[in-house]
This record gives structure tokens, sequence and C-alpha cells, in this order.
């Protein structure tokens, strides 16, 4: 089983998108994956057509209360593709364990329940390097890192490296960066092109073959609850996540 | 003194390119605006030109050491622009400040030495709803929201506001909504167009009679340190973030 945890403290760079539609084509592709909402906001878990008002247990309670992540585990309407659900109280969880030792591997112990249920599991993380993040990196074996072909996308890249090799000194020695994705990759202009050129400058051999270009169906699928391979599955959106998928297949060899 | 808080727990919906280009057209106007960074990223230090290594004291010794903020206020390459710049280390601020007493009012109560110093404070804030959202929500008059014309922004728009009805309930009874700022607006796509519609339909009176286009030059100018006004001054970004600047300054009347 693979832990990826999709992750940037700068908001609004595709990390939702990335989570969904990476883990619908890994399951397309015939994977066995589980994605974990740990965002408050809840995107990942509305962006797959679930009502978190109707789910039982929820990441916040496998977190907090020590519920066994396999009774928080909920089918979603595609072959392959099971969630953990996100919830509002994950809000306050930091506050709660603010106190307790070990916080930190409340994930990584929680997940070892499924550890041969699922080839990939993939965890959508907050815009922040906070503690549900650190739970997310604490239980990854790698970090995806969406960067949005813009400038303020570009200054957020150090702290965040400098947030993975902390946690690997401290909390998780085989942390490794998955790949840079580059997302809303517009060839018209020539930011996007800067972009590119820099992240693959500051992050060499690490940036992901793919890149996502902007295409607004990706941005329209999850008003319906779905992934973009069942909303508009010729869409440049989808052919690009389904060479993301190949890419992460790739990479984890035999596993 | 009029303070506005421009906050939504939403990542990349536009806080930082409004505080910024807000802050900058009304200083243009005359009006003497200062600007408060609180969000860990520094966006809009940096997009002001600013080098954080450079400064001094930062609004983190403002709200964790008590440092008197005009110590921490420094002068911006615009005539009537002050800022109070971001430091890496507010992440930590929540929890250093975890069980002090009154920690919500450190933002508030800072902002009585600058009292007669400035017509508007705006205060960018950081994409989540913990204790520096918190602090500046205390402190201000009125909210800004931005609200990026896509699904995932309106879904987290009734988070938001409830979070707004709980601090006027228990922090700041006078906190009212300045207004709903649509960004991004892309008049080809139905998807802008609906989101419009439901803001309007969720916020009635609360949406901001001006709309932001989504216009490259607004998103190039932050690599140059400069806001629009400075970087492409007849570019339509500068001319809406002017037109907003002008409903501020009706909105506040004689103030
Ligand atoms: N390649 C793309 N083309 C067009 N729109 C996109 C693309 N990727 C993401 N979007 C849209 O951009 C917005 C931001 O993306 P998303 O919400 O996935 O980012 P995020 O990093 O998860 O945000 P947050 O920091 O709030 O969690 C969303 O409205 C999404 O639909
Ligand atoms: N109207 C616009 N047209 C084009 N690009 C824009 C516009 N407004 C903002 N942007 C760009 O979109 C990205 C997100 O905007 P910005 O960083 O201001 O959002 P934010 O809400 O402050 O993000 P965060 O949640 O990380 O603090 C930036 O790269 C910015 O340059
Ligand atoms: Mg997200
Ligand atoms: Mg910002």
């Amino acid at each position: 089983m693979k832990v990826i945890a999709v992750a940037n403290q700068k908001g609004g760079v595709g990390k939702t998108t990335t989570a969904v539609n990476a883990s619908a084509c890994l399951a397309e592709k015939g994977k066995r994956v589980l994605i974990i909402d740990i965002d408050p906001q809840g995107n990942t878990t509305s962006g797959l057509g679930i009502d978190r008002k109707t789910v039982g247990f929820t990441v916040y309670d496998v977190l907090i209360n020590g519920t066994d992540i396999k009774k928080a585990v909920v089918h979603t309407a595609w072959d392959n593709l099971d969630i953990c659900s996100s919830s509002i109280h994950l809000a306050g969880a930091e506050i709660e364990l603010v106190s307790v030792q070990g916080r930190e591997f409340r994930l990584k112990n929680a997940l070892k329940a499924v550890r041969d249920d699922y080839d990939f599991v993939i965890i959508d993380c907050p815009p922040s390097l906070g503690f549900l993040t650190l739970n997310a990196l604490a239980a990854a074996n790698t970090v995806l890192i969406p960067i949005q072909c813009e400038y303020y996308a570009l200054e957020g890249l150090s702290q965040l490296t400098a947030t993975i090799r902390s946690v690997r000194k401290s909390i998780n020695p085989d942390l490794d960066i998955e790949g840079a994705l580059l997302t809303m990759f517009d060839a018209r202009t020539n930011l996007s092109i800067e972009v590119v050129e820099e992240v693959k400058r500051a992050l060499p051999h690490k940036v992901c073959s793919t890149i996502i270009p902007r295409n607004v169906r990706l941005s329209e699928a999850p008003s319906f609850g779905e992934p973009i391979i069942a909303y508009d599955t010729n869409s440049r959106g989808a052919m690009c996540y389904r060479a993301l998928a190949e890419e992460l297949i790739e990479r984890i060899g035999g596993v």
C-alpha cells in the first residue's frame, strides 16, 4: 500500500482537484484506492458526491476518538474508490489535541488497519502546515505537491520543502517527494512558462512529466459531485489526470 | 479609522490580491492606509515589494510579545500606504498563545495606538478560520469576502458566514459584512455566471457592485512587488480595483 499526501500550504493551487481526479483515475485503472479528506472545508468529500451530513463516522472520529478507520470508510459511486470523509469539527482538532503526546501519529497508526485493503491511499490536505497536514506527512510515503502556474504559488515552495525536511528529521524519516505537479498551466501566458522553468530549477528530477492545463471542465465537475472521468471523460483534464495516474503507477514499480 | 478584514477560509480566492490592490487604490485616492499581513505565507508583504528578512518588528512581535505596532509599521514605495509585515513565525502563534486569556483581542488592542494615523486599516488573512483570522475579525469593523467564481468557493460561504455570526455573538458585536467581492470572473463560462447569481441569492444586498474579472496582469504584478496601479495602470484589473476603492469610500460616508 502506498500513501501519498497531496499538500501545499498555498491556497487554491489544485490540491483537491488533484486528489479527487488522480484517485478516480487510479481506480479506473483497477487500483484499489482510499481517499482521505482531512481538510475541514470538505471539498474532496463533496467533489465525490458524498453529503457529509449523511455520513456516520468521519476522519475527525478517527483522529480524536480513536475510532477504527474501517468504520469511517464509505464506498463512492465508482468501483475501487472508497473515501474517509471530512468533518467541520476537524477545524478544532489541533486545539483539542494540543497537549497529547504523539498526536502527529494518529492517522499513521489508524491506517495500519487497512494496510492490505488498498493499493493507494491519497490524502487531501488543507491550505496550512498545521496539525492536520503534519498528520498526513507523518502517515505518508510521499508528498505530491500541486503548484499553480502563478507567482505566489512559487513563493511558498521553499517553506513547504523546508517543512518536509523537518518532518523527515523528526516524525517520518522515509518521507520523500513524489513530485511537483504543475497545475492550471496556460500556454498563452509568459508567467506559466516562467513558473514551470523556475520549479524545474528548484526541484530538479522531482517535477512530474504530466502538466495539468487550465480546463474549465475540471472546475465544473465538482458542482455535479463527480470526478472528471465521469463528468467529461474526453476532456483535456481527464486525459491529463489519466496520464498522471499512469506516472504514479509506473513510479511504484511492482508494489 | 475603518478596519476591514479580508477573509475567506477557501484558499486562492483573491484575498491577497484584493488586500494589496484595494489598499493601493485607496492610497492613490488620498486615503491614509495601513495594510496588515497576518498570513504566515507573507504574500501581501512581498506583493508590495517588502523583503521580510530586512524588516525589524513584524505582526508576530505585536501579537506575541506585545510590541508597539508603530515599531512594526514600514512605509511602502507608495504615498499614503504603510505596511505591518508578516513573519514565518506566525504559523506557530496559535499554539504559543493557546492558554492565554483574551488572545483574540491582541490585534484589536494593538490598533488603538494608530487610531488617529490612518483612514483605513486593511487586514489580509490566511486561508483558515483559526486564531489569526479570529484576531482580525475581532479587530475589524467589517469583513470583505473575496469569492472566486468557482463551485468550491461557493461551498465555503455558509461556513464563513456562520463563523462571522458566532464572532458577532462572542468577541465583536459590531462586526458587519462589508460585502462579498466576486473575483476572477470569466464571462465566457456559465460557471462564473451561476456563481454570481448564487452569491446574490445567498447574501442579498451584501454583494459589491464591482466585480473583478480574471486579468493576467493582476497575477503578473506580484512578481515585480508592485500593486496593479503601478505595474499596469490602464489594465482592467487596475480599473476594477479603483472602482472597488471608490465603493469602499462611498460606504463610509463622511468618516
Ligand atoms: N486545471 C484546472 N483548470 C481549471 N480549474 C481548476 C483546475 N484545477 C483546479 N481548478 C479550480 O480552481 C479552484 C482551486 O482548486 P482546488 O480547490 O482544487 O485547490 P486547493 O488547493 O484544493 O484549494 P484549498 O487550498 O482551498 O484547499 C477550484 O475552483 C477548482 O475547481
Ligand atoms: N482577478 C484575477 N485575475 C487573475 N489572476 C488573479 C486574480 N486575482 C487573483 N489572481 C491570482 O490568483 C492566485 C490566487 O490569488 P491570491 O493569492 O490573491 O488568493 P488568496 O485568497 O490570497 O490565496 P491564499 O488562500 O493562499 O491566501 C494568485 O496567483 C493571484 O495572482
Ligand atoms: Mg482543497
Ligand atoms: Mg493570500
